[in-house]
């Protein structure tokens, strides 16, 4: 389960700040996944005691609702980012960026449906990179797309382009892996489907042996 | 309340919080960091183990504009519920009081009442009215919350609210099940003119595929 309480002192009217907040949620705590499993308890709150003394927003077509969305999604991203960066037994943080989508919705559910492959998953936790799993978990996403278009990099490592697989150096893509484990840090996959302006992002982590641990443990 | 708030935010580490680039610098904190919001952390003996704190409150002074998302799961918890129907019936809302320990979740009507009561003792306590006051569990799913235990540690949790960083801290440490980190960030911006602060805590590790709505 996740939960997220978030607060501001911005002034906003109800309908505007409640538009916000779900636009918010798509862009973060929507786009992320530990273990596939969509919790009965989820839940995002957001307050604004509007005692900044900001003029009251009321449009979500100004600068200043413009500006006050991007602080919210940084917001929501950093503790969404954070809960996918401590998903159970990970050992390093997974971020799936998709671009050449027909729209961001569409791009962000095949960055979502690779970050969420248990088989990707596991690859990273084997520190190989396996940029069949990552083509599979793109081409079941749901979204239509010329595969003789996909790109995929691991990193700074070009593994496929124009649907063609490349020769790559493994290793310093499997130290790559290891390196982002070793610190706990981020493993970068970059997709391009087509020529769409469409793009998105999501997060997840590896699978390591201690999910299972963890899980098979903790019971209800 | 310090002695107490610090050694909440003791227990685990705090997560590193990657925050995209744009007009805005970190600043300390998390949900306190906003301008009328107040925050506590503490152990009311609703987890199985241990005595990490378990149980959060955070409150504005003001009646604060209120949004939320929640789960697509149709098997919703008992406080998912409440407060669709308490945002549904109210734009604005004055506290939040999060469990961990019991999720309240697969607890039919008796989970339901429970948080019914949960929200009439708090809101009883902070002169509000009940829709003002929302309501997040996390924990095992198909237990009840531990309920004497919540409602007779409300008057401490109370009196425990502070808008200091070391409140925001204690109550990103109670809402924790399973995480081994903390999760808590604030940043400061300047919208029209008027410097504005967005600050938030999160929990979450496992059972992570959020869909809400």
């Amino acid at each position: 389960t996740m939960l997220g309480v978030v607060t501001t002192d911005a002034s906003v009217t109800s309908d505007v700040w409640r538009r916000m907040v779900q636009v918010s949620v798509n862009r973060s705590f929507n786009q992320i996944t530990v273990d596939g499993d969509t919790s009965t308890n989820d839940a995002v709150i957001a307050l604004a005691s509007g005692l900044s003394g900001t003029n009251k927003i009321s449009s979500l077509n100004t600068s200043e609702a413009n500006h006050l969305q991007r602080c919210l999604d940084a917001v929501m991203q950093g503790l969404a980012k954070s809960i996918a960066w401590d998903g159970e037994g990970a050992t390093c943080l997974i971020e799936v960026r998709v671009a050449g989508a027909e729209n961001e919705a569409e791009a962000a559910k095949v960055a979502r449906s690779v970050a969420s492959s248990s088989l990707t998953k596991a690859a990273v936790y084997g520190r190989d990179p396996n940029w069949g799993r990552i083509a599979c978990a793109a081409g079941y996403a749901g979204i239509p797309f010329n595969p003789n278009k996909l790109q995929i990099s691991l990193g700074d490592t070009l593994l496929m382009d124009g649907g063609q697989p490349l020769p790559f150096d493994s290793v310093a893509a499997s130290n790559y892996m290891r390196k982002a484990g070793e610190t706990h840090g981020t493993v970068e996959v970059h997709i391009s489907i087509g020529d769409g302006p469409g793009s998105g992002v999501a997060w997840g982590c590896d699978l390591s042996y201690d999910y299972v641990k963890i899980n098979a443990e903790y019971t209800t | 309340v310090a002695s107490v708030a610090k050694e909440a935010s003791n227990y685990i580490p705090a997560a590193p919080i990657l925050l995209p680039e744009g007009p805005w610098q970190q600043i300390p904190g998390g949900v306190t960091a906003a301008i009328g919001f107040k925050a506590a952390g503490m152990y009311g003996g609703l987890r199985a183990l241990g005595e990490k704190p378990d149980l959060a409150l955070v409150t504005c002074d003001v009646d604060a504009i209120s949004a939320g998302a929640f789960t697509k799961n149709v098997v919703a918890a008992a406080p998912v519920v409440y407060c669709k129907n308490a945002l549904n019936s109210s734009p604005t809302a004055r506290a939040v009081l999060i469990n961990a320990g019991q999720a309240n979740a697969a607890t039919g009507d008796a989970g339901y009442q429970d948080v019914i009561e949960c929200s009439t003792a708090l809101a009883n306590l902070l002169h509000l009215k009940n829709e003002e006051v929302l309501i997040e569990s996390t924990g095992v799913i198909g237990r009840r919350i531990k309920k004497e235990a919540l409602l007779n540690s409300l008057p401490k949790l109370v009196s425990l609210l502070s808008s200091s960083v070391e409140g925001a801290n204690s109550a990103a440490v109670a809402i924790t099940t399973t995480d081994l980190v903390s999760k808590s960030v604030a940043i400061e911006s300047e919208v029209g003119g008027t410097r504005i602060r967005v600050g938030g805590m999160a929990k979450g590790s496992g059972m992570i595929h959020p869909n809400m709505a």
